[in-house]
């Protein structure tokens, strides 16, 4: 496993990212994963106890962003993985690569479209993750709701082209794809600059 | 209602990453 923030350069050319970017964010990954093995990787553990602080509960959606980030499917984060990921969620990133991961994201059993059963399952268990109640004729009656918009080639599965069209129609559904903190990463982790590799 | 399914995903799921920026 590659360890230590070994070519900024190289990471800052294929991502949104700058060097400085880059290097703050190197920062964030070192705090975060030495929370609990200082090994310089990311575990699950450690990667939920960033998120929730307390290591408090399941989730489907942990789970889910962490094999989206783990590119490697090696069941830990290396800083490259966590910053090529992180790059998608950045301000200035594309908005079709936002889509693309989204919709991964959704399509849980990766084959490719998310199908009616996946967006049941995705509720049902989110809501009784958050400890809310829905009667399943409310549910059912959601679903079909979100089907007659987003499944317009009637074949009750959402491709990713239909994603895309729900996507810029409902731009909401991309809200958690951007993170405004991106964008001042470098006067969040000023101390960066005292272990910068390169003069920018 | 104009409640679309992934809104309820998304929001009871609590996926958002900005966890990650904030200090314990």
């Amino acid at each position: 496993q590659p360890r230590g923030l070994e070519d900024p350069e190289l990471l800052a050319r294929e991502t949104v990212f700058s060097v400085s970017e880059i290097e703050a964010l190197y920062e964030l990954f070192k705090r975060i994963s030495s929370a609990v093995i200082d090994d310089g990787l990311i575990n699950k553990e450690e990667f939920q106890l960033a998120l929730f602080k307390i290591n408090k509960k399941e989730s489907l959606f942990v789970d889910r962003v962490f094999d989206l980030f783990d590119t490697k499917h090696s069941g830990i984060l290396g800083f490259e993985e966590f910053a090529r990921a992180l790059s998608v969620f950045h301000p200035n990133a594309l908005v079709d690569d936002k889509i693309e991961f989204s919709f991964q994201l959704y399509d849980l059993k990766q084959q490719g479209f998310i199908e009616r059963q996946e967006v049941k399952q995705m509720v049902v268990t989110t809501l009784a993750e958050s400890g809310m109640n829905l009667s399943d004729d409310v549910i059912e009656n959601i679903i079909n709701k979100t089907f007659e918009q987003a499944d317009t080639k009637h074949d009750g599965k959402i491709d990713k082209e239909e994603w895309k069209n729900l996507v810029l129609r409902h731009p909401s559904l991309l809200k958690n794809m951007t993170l405004q903190y991106l964008k001042d990463i470098t006067t969040t982790f000023p101390s960066f600059v005292f272990h910068s590799q390169v003069d920018d | 209602c104009n409640l679309n399914a992934f809104d309820i995903i998304s929001y009871s799921s609590g996926f958002d990453l900005s966890g990650l920026f904030e200090e314990e």
